[in-house]
């Protein structure tokens, strides 16, 4: 007979480091910034800080680089360190639920590990919470075979930095310029982030500073309960069991967002119970029902505060900052939900100017905030794109191609948790309900760019008489 | 500060269960039906018993279904059950370097959980190792919150089997005919696999039997050690870290395949060591060193026996038997390596007879004998399939589309661990290796394709004289 054993989580990813963005040296340099990146921004972003972030890229040797990013954020607990980036599936965003950049609990351990996978060399972290505390200094490997961390070193170190963190990794990478590349990763997310001042030293090129261009920080999203809509019964049979409250009515209403006693009593009808029964003695053809009734019953929306979209005049502003076009136009949809999590589509485009009229549109797809620059043809927003009939806002456009013409599209999803098609985070999963959101403000701003195109047309027919 | 904290790997499968095959009720279906017998033909192939599988699938309700795959294979443990039921990360095909359908030790938790999260109901399973024991009956459901079994029920029951496995799963589902549904999985699964008998019982439909095709067992692939091709640095140095042998020319005939006296003489001397050196008192420097002439040293392809190629004669048949077509050929390649792991591309071509001749070519994939229903744009068979210019061998092609004639296509890759592009094993990540083997297979069966072609023409021509 066979013998079953435990797989660890790291020794699983390290089988399957395409999963988690590392495929190839070039994507591998990519992911590790994006990764200590999008922690920077999220840190900050929780602790209320306008982001300050530099990044340094070193060639070391011909497929040998150096990466390092470092905050002026909160800084990270240090009895902390060794488990945030020496184990997998461990960090603060996977329960919370709203929008943050990370989570999966996944992303700077991966990055570690990927660079002790090719050059053996440990992840050397700097983190300061206060300028009352020392700083500490940390270098950590994983232990693959039991996703467990080794502190090589734990010390005190100065540092003139009150608070914030620095994280340096050695890996194997090969640096391209061009599309895809590390530099458009940083100049997107500058653009996506204006609130975050970036100092970017690219290897052997000269330094790039990309200042803060707003002085307020966005909106924090907030946390929320999830949004009856969606979610499935195993969850709702999980969560009546779970629940500290003695009764249905005040499990639901704590459980969940937008429960109303209105809406508890029209659910506890439907399942022939009352709102003071104990959760625990639901049977289950009577949570059966609940859920049914939850399904169908009329909810609010879920609410916006767990969101931080870009906003419509941000992405204007952004796009104009970057895209010599002489049309710009933004539509930011409202919350929508997938399984009990609130998202929200936005959409740019730049029409017109300079920009070539007879090649496919340029597409730059978002989530969270986060430029994604592979797995394009996997990606929700790519689909969503390629089933509008785009003909009929007045654009080319053949068979399963992107339309053409002078336009750049920008689309953003913002959730609290983006269903993603692997670990890597790098395209976004086709659920139905997202898909659906997508076309809405696709057709939207299509509908935009189609009366601009035909008043263009009208003023240049004019011009001509 | 943040508080970080451990999240177990089935609370984050749940959240991602698109990302094990369960996206949408359509798919579910399939999935875990495919999980489950992928499981029973490992199993069978693994004990050396002729498979006997049977597969039912009940529909209880409008969106709901109960499976049922029962295997003559060598049963489960008893004590083993709950946690190869009731655990994400635990099997016994992870850690053996051998060729199996299975590899990640999620699959069958996986369905399990996936019919737990949508009707609440816990697996259900028999099994029984030997005539002489009893067997067993289980209910076990998988604690999400700590990756752990609970044990519903465990009795001893009556069983005319002698030994085998059956599993039950209650889900949510859809069951659709025709393309990528079940019913095409069971058929194609039957042609890879001719040694296997099935019955199956569709929803609501007649009883189909497959009968064996061949009385006998293909060659059962044997466990190897990872071949030193694409090994990374960093596994190098664990596994001279971990190996029992005391010497380093042992540890590396030990720990390798085809590595030979001659290879360690080669291969220390570049590294300024000696073979009877103590692997833990090797250098960085060494290592590294050592890691570069394992490289770059001339090696034996690897074994060809942890490899079970369905073959090129097993191909024609299989394509025989279903596609009306006048011409059938197939090649299999010789094995190659990708990260140390052995692989094998086999390609099958139809054409003629009476298949369409003006639609696009269709293309079966498969990974280990196991056929891939979905997620075809990502898979690394179809961007091969792409990157050739079939225009070459007499067929027609546009830009980014399959070729059109009439043809059908069957890629089968066989490898000791296939690189999914997500755990749902629907699609083969596209690492470089594996796509340069995949072009070279099929640019050879597309130069015999073209060599036919060209002598039907001549013949054709000749009888117009
Ligand atoms: N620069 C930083 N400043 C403060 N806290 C950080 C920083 N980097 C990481 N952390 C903490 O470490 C945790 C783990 O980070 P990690 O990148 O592994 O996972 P994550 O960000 O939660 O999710 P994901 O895998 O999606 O990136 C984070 O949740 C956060 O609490
Ligand atoms: N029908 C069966 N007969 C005998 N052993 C089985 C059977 N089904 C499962 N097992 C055992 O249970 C283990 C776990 O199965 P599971 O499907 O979860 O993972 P796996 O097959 O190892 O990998 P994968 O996730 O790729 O399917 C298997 O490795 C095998 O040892
Ligand atoms: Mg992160
Ligand atoms: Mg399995």
């Amino acid at each position: 007979a066979e013998r079953q054993r435990e797989i660890s989580v790291s020794e699983f990813f390290v089988k399957n480091r395409h999963l988690l963005g590392f495929d190839n040296p070039q994507k591998a340099l990519l992911t590790a910034v994006r990764e200590c990146v999008d922690n920077s921004l999220d840190a900050c972003g929780d602790a209320g800080i306008l982001p300050s972030l530099r990044i340094e890229i070193v060639q070391l040797a011909e497929d040998r680089f150096k990466i390092a990013v470092e905050d002026n954020g909160p800084g990270i607990v240090r009895a902390q360190i060794p488990k945030v980036f020496g184990k997998l599936l461990y960090g603060s965003k996977f329960h919370t639920m709203k929008q943050q950049r990370g989570q999966q609990g996944i992303g700077v351990s991966a990055a570690g590990m990927y660079g002790q996978l090719t050059t053996g060399k440990p992840v050397l972290i700097s983190s300061r919470t206060s300028p009352q505390a020392p700083a500490h200094y940390f270098e950590v490997t994983v232990d693959t075979r039991k996703n467990q961390p080794l502190v090589l070193k734990d010390e005190k170190r100065e540092w003139v930095k009150d608070h914030g963190t620095r994280v340096e990794i050695e890996l194997q990478a090969t640096y391209k310029k061009g599309r895809r590349s590390v530099d458009d990763y940083v100049e997107q997310t500058a653009i996506a982030n204006p609130h975050a001042e970036i100092t970017y030293h690219p290897p052997g090129g000269e330094v790039l500073h990309y200042a803060r261009a707003v002085e307020a920080l966005p909106e924090e999203p907030r946390e929320i309960k999830p949004h009856p809509y969606g979610v499935e019964l195993g969850m709702l049979m999980r969560m009546l069991q779970d629940t500290p409250a003695k009764q249905l009515g005040l499990a639901l209403k704590h459980d969940f967002s937008r429960v109303t006693d209105k809406v508890v009593s029209e659910v506890v009808k439907a399942a022939g119970v009352t709102a003071s029964t104990r959760p625990r003695d639901l049977s289950t053809p009577a949570i059966e029902k609940l859920h049914k009734a939850l399904q169908a019953v009329k909810l609010m929306a879920p609410p916006t505060n767990c969101l931080s979209p870009i906003g419509e005049e941000a992405i204007r502003a952004g796009l104009q900052k970057r895209i010599q076009a002489d049309w710009y136009e933004a539509v930011t949809r409202p919350p929508a939900v997938y399984r009990g999590n609130p998202f929200q589509v936005e959409v740019g485009l730049a029409y017109g100017g300079s920009l070539p009229g007879d090649e496919l549109a340029e597409m730059y797809r978002l989530a969270n905030r986060v430029p994604l620059q592979y797995q394009a043809s996997a990606c929700a927003i790519t689909k969503a794109v390629l089933s509008v009939d785009w003909r009929g806002y007045g654009l080319q456009m053949s068979k399963g191609a992107l339309p053409s013409g002078p336009l750049v599209l920008m689309v953003h999803i913002a959730s609290v948790w983006v269903p993603f098609t692997s670990e890597s985070k790098e395209a976004i999963a086709a659920y139905p309900e997202i898909v659906k959101e997508l076309r809405l403000a696709l057709m939207e701003v299509g509908r935009k760019l189609a009366s601009h195109i035909r008043h263009r047309r009208k003023v240049t027919d004019e011009m001509k008489k």
